[in-house]
């Protein structure tokens, strides 16, 4: 069916918690 | 004859584009070093406005990594002017009205039909055409909770040192304190050093600044009246617990003026159309107790009416107001021993928790229901004073 709009891709994110964790060592490595 | 050519202007289609090199910038700009004052008067919401069409162009150049990048900085940015400015109600309210606003954006232009439902046919549009931010939804569901947890912190900072003193020490019904229990009078305020006195007016003019603040920014409606709720809520902890502990307030005037704190509260939240928040329904063991001090307590009947009365309070509750009440003076007399054995012989079969105070830490579970947007997004105008002069209109 060429109307139907193709399906969109999941974008996988990481949690909140992940994201503070990832954050956090970043600026930990930066002096 | 001069013949001038007019070029059409070509249509704003809702997105806005920018090189990978000026998210920094676009975050420092919109999100980390903005003054919610600045904008006053613009769209409420702007800020997440302009980060939804952001996402959008990066979704509509099917660039993922460029939204995985603006989303995470996006959320990173907000925490960190969140915990800058941690006791800044107007500051965690303008986070959270926007941060619910992106989450709502994503939710009506994500292209499921269950959020499109009011889309007008321009909103249908601009939804994303080639990514699924479930998963980015869920994190800003999550920053949002976060966010009003702040928000509530505040504001119960703000309000608690009021509680005590506005709702049972103040005396604002004239001619009150001379029939207040005798060797207790003008004890109020006694135990903290300075004048920390507040009357009700003062948390009634506190509570108006947090309204005003929330629909001015563009809260959701639900979310205000959840707000009050939880805020209400401390307000019966608060006060019942000092009643619960203090002889001096347990007196027919102070149930009094409890009583008539309590109608001001109510008329409050009717003037401010909040009516419908439950905030009432969590002062009811307040509003019980008030009337508890105020009954007569001597004849079985009596014990028979606070028993159908006192609903919301437990029975070691009510025999704890009964065993501090203080007789206004020599013609009152106390609660007698046989008469709280009464109400405890007919309490007996209720199914009361054992701990007598309330926990005035008890937070409800926040709810933040979908709220679509009449707006369209090429209707929004970017405000010069933003300095976002690098995103560029598609």
């Amino acid at each position: 069916n060429s109307q139907r709009p193709r399906p969109r891709v999941l974008l996988k994110a990481p949690t909140l918690a992940e994201m503070e964790e990832m954050n956090t060592s970043e600026e930990e490595e930066s002096p | 004859r001069q013949v001038t050519v007019q070029r059409k202007e070509k249509d704003f289609q809702g997105m806005l584009d920018y090189h990978r090199e000026d998210e920094a910038l676009l975050i420092r700009n919109l999100v980390t070093d903005l003054k919610p004052q600045m904008l006053t008067g613009s769209v409420p919401c702007l800020p997440a406005y302009i980060l939804y069409m952001c996402i959008r162009h990066a979704d509509y150049i099917n660039d993922d990594l460029k939204v995985h990048s603006l989303l995470t900085s996006t959320i990173n940015g907000i925490k960190k002017v969140l915990k800058k400015h941690n006791e800044d109600f107007e500051m965690t309210s303008f986070w959270l009205s926007n941060t619910c606003r992106l989450l709502h954006c994503l939710k009506q232009y994500s292209g499921d039909e269950g959020f499109m439902t009011q889309n007008t046919a321009k909103q249908n549009e601009h939804c994303l055409k080639n990514f699924d931010l479930t998963e980015y939804r869920q994190v800003l569901s999550d920053l949002s909770i976060q966010i009003y947890q702040q928000l509530i912190k505040i504001a119960e900072g703000v309000l608690q040192p009021m509680i005590v003193s506005a709702m049972l020490e103040n005396e604002s019904i004239q001619g009150l304190s001379g029939v207040k229990p005798t060797g207790y009078r003008k004890r109020s305020s006694s135990m903290v050093d300075g004048d920390n006195s507040y009357c009700l007016e003062a948390i009634i003019r506190q509570m108006n600044s947090f309204h005003t603040v929330m629909c001015d920014q563009g809260l959701d409606p639900e979310i205000i009246l959840q707000v009050f709720k939880q805020l209400f809520y401390m307000i019966n902890a608060v006060t019942l617990n000092n009643l619960l502990l203090r002889k001096d307030v347990c007196s027919w005037s102070t149930g009094m003026q409890l009583r008539y704190n309590i109608s001001q509260l109510e008329e409050w939240l009717r003037g401010r159309n909040l009516q419908q928040s439950g905030a009432v329904q969590t002062l009811e063991p307040l509003i019980q107790a008030a009337q508890l001090l105020q009954l007569k307590k001597k004849t079985p009947e009596d014990a028979e009416a606070i028993c159908s009365l006192c609903t919301s309070l437990s029975t070691q509750q009510i025999v704890k107001i009964l065993n501090l009440y203080t007789p206004v003076n020599e013609f009152e007399e106390r609660v007698t021993v046989a008469f709280i054995r009464t109400i405890q012989a007919q309490l007996q079969e209720r199914n009361d928790p054992q701990q007598l105070l309330l926990d005035s830490k008890h937070m409800f579970p926040v709810l933040f229901p979908f709220n679509p947007s009449l707006l369209t997004m090429d209707s929004i105008h970017i405000p010069a004073y933003l300095n976002l002069e690098f995103l560029n209109e598609v």
